[in-house]
């Protein structure tokens, strides 16, 4: 029992209110393995470095997730046009502690293969993301989180949404949103939405900053 | 575990002592991806009389150690205690299977003062 307690003071000044138990060993995303890997080889400076920024993303933060996709593809409804793909993205925030502060989110598209074809006239493509509503998809005309024409060249594409989540003010709870891409202006008609079914996984970067963190930024 | 008890009599003065923290021994390796253990280190030693310019002390402590060379019973020697510290980074598990990257402020003792 002195155990446990000493351990559960521990994990406590860890910032974790219990001691994980993980139920599978996911892999882990190379993102962190390089930060990881890039604080440990960095020789240790004079001056110690803010362990409250993360230098990466040059924003606040102590603390950094990889939020994988428990979402599922949606039908893409009729008529189809010019809309390729549309997925809900529903992200389980639920670690996030209390009195984390969200200073930025980043969602990552992976993609099948690493093809750089030449952007040919089907390749542009463009990404809209919705709140996801519980009423299911979008209503036509409500205005999107985020809205970008991209050429599918690379393994993978990152988006910024730390703007639009700070009004969403993202609770503890999760994240849903809908992801629709549709084919560019002047796709080939035969095949406007190649490249888009090669959609592999989506993951949400997410920065955060820690109590302890915030406190010592205000004193 | 503390470094094994050297050949040589260790130095009785204040300065780093090693100190490695093995997550592994207390069990905590099935959520800690990396490191599975680091040197933490900690300060030992005394602050005696004249207090040496190497020992990164206060005025205070000198006046300190003054006193208490005149009366031990009465005032304390100071302490030897860290006086400069460095981060870690931990890869972990959360319970939701995320992997997360966390930066702890004050994880590893690099120099140790008398205060």
């Amino acid at each position: 029992a002195e155990l446990s307690r000493q351990e559960s003071s521990l994990l406590k000044s860890l910032g974790l209110s219990a001691k994980p138990s993980p139920k599978s060993a996911v892999p882990v995303p190379p993102v962190l393995w390089r930060m990881f890997q890039r604080r440990k080889t960095q020789p240790r400076p004079q001056e110690e470095p803010d362990s409250c920024r993360v230098e990466e993303f040059n924003v606040p933060g102590n603390i950094v997730r990889v939020f994988a996709d428990q979402g599922r593809f949606l039908p893409e409804g009729q008529p189809r046009g010019r809309l390729c793909l549309r997925k809900l993205l529903f992200f389980n925030l639920s670690a996030l502690e209390e009195g984390e502060r969200l200073t930025m989110a980043q969602l990552e598209l992976q993609f099948h293969h690493n093809s750089y074809q030449p952007p040919g006239p089907g390749q542009v493509l463009e990404l809209r993301l919705y709140p996801a509503s519980p009423r299911g998809p979008p209503q036509p005309g409500r205005r999107p989180l985020l809205e970008r024409s991209f050429v599918r060249m690379h393994k993978s594409l990152l988006f910024e949404l730390s703007a639009a989540l700070k009004d969403g003010k993202v609770p503890g709870g999760d994240l849903a949103l809908v992801l629709e891409i549709s084919a560019g202006d002047g796709g080939s008609p035969r095949s406007p939405c190649a490249g888009s079914d090669a959609l592999a996984a989506t993951s949400l970067l997410a920065v955060t900053l820690g109590r302890r963190c915030r406190a010592r930024r205000r004193r | 575990s503390s470094a094994p008890s050297p050949a040589v009599s260790p130095s009785p003065l204040c300065k780093p002592r090693r100190l490695y923290i093995s997550f592994s021994d207390v069990g905590w390796e099935n959520w800690i991806i990396a490191p599975q253990g680091y040197l933490a280190n900690y300060c030992g030693g005394d602050c005696p009389f004249p207090l040496a310019a190497e020992l990164n002390s206060t005025n205070h402590a000198v006046l300190q150690t003054m006193v208490h060379s005149l009366d031990p019973r009465g005032t304390p020697q100071p302490c030897c205690v860290p006086v400069r510290l460095s981060p870690i980074s931990i890869l972990y598990y959360d319970n939701s299977d995320n992997v997360v990257l966390r930066h702890y402020e004050d994880m590893v003792v690099d120099e140790c003062g008398c205060r």
